[in-house]
């Protein structure tokens, strides 16, 4: 099973 | 005061329509050395980045920085019309409530104006920072095109692996399976046609198949897209400009 995961985390996402 | 001109209002309406099916709000930033934008989609899986540099405009102007907070879907309205070999100006106040865009045809017979009402848009921009790269592929962008449209039938997840010397696209769904192998080659003639491949690790990574959907419409800017890939990190997907270009990073799916 994948999880997709999000940009959260590698950038700085306001 | 900004006044940016493009020689052929083409060029803008290609450079929206690469972005505009993943992002709605962006705020465009113009400065004396061109215009950028940023935006996030609503999921936060996918970052778009633009710049257009002063030489892809025709005549540019931009003596104080100002933000533009435009609704894509607004502008694609007004992009629309106006014919495509039209010289397209964006023109706006330092402190605007709305931009004007200026078409006129090449015989100055035909001059069409509209305002698009500005949006306060709250959105913070990045300072991406340099990634470092384990691969990165420089493919036509017909052919990266080809693979998503093929593949994304298949499954929702697009896979790809990069060893030294291939490059494969493989998706696995509930109808069945597939898998294209690219081999690196450089052709003389036509050298946007070639595969390159540069690899300092081998990378394996997954990919949503409908953001890579969004991110192929970038193909409309560019016979090239160069893919840079690192393991467990975005994927970055870029489309060049004769000056600037598109950015996609694109978060990768994990296995649980």
């Amino acid at each position: 099973k994948q999880r997709q995961s999000t940009l959260t985390g590698f950038f700085k996402l306001a | 005061m900004l006044e940016a001109k493009f020689e052929e209002a083409s060029l803008f309406k290609r450079i929206i329509d690469g972005f505009k099916d993943c992002v709605q709000l962006v705020n465009f930033q113009c400065k004396q050395d061109g215009i950028i934008a940023q935006a996030v989609d609503d999921s936060r899986v996918l970052l778009v980045s633009l710049e257009i540099g002063v030489e892809a405009f025709q005549e540019y102007r931009c003596d104080h920085p100002i933000t533009l907070g435009i609704d894509l879907a607004s502008l694609s309205k007004i992009l629309r019309c106006g014919n495509n070999n039209d010289t397209l100006t964006l023109i706006a106040e330092d402190t605007p409530d709305s931009v004007m865009l200026l078409f006129e045809d090449t015989k100055k017979d035909r001059i069409a104006e509209f305002n698009l009402k500005l949006m306060d848009i709250d959105a913070d921009f990045l300072k991406i920072e340099e990634l470092v790269y384990e691969s990165t592929l420089n493919l036509p962008a017909t052919e990266f095109v080809r693979v998503v449209r093929e593949l994304g039938q298949l499954s929702d997840s697009l896979n790809i692996t990069v060893t030294k010397e291939t490059i494969k696209f493989a998706c696995d769904g509930d109808i069945g399976s597939g898998t294209i192998i690219l081999r690196p080659f450089i052709n003389m003639e036509n050298p946007s046609e070639s595969i390159k491949l540069e690899m300092d690790q081998p990378v394996e990574l997954t990919f949503g198949a409908k953001y890579l959907a969004d991110i192929v419409k970038g193909s409309a800017l560019s016979d090239k897209v160069a893919i840079r890939l690192s393991s467990e990190a975005p994927a970055l997907f870029q489309f060049d400009l004769k000056a600037g270009f598109l950015q996609f990073f694109l978060a990768p799916k994990f296995n649980d």
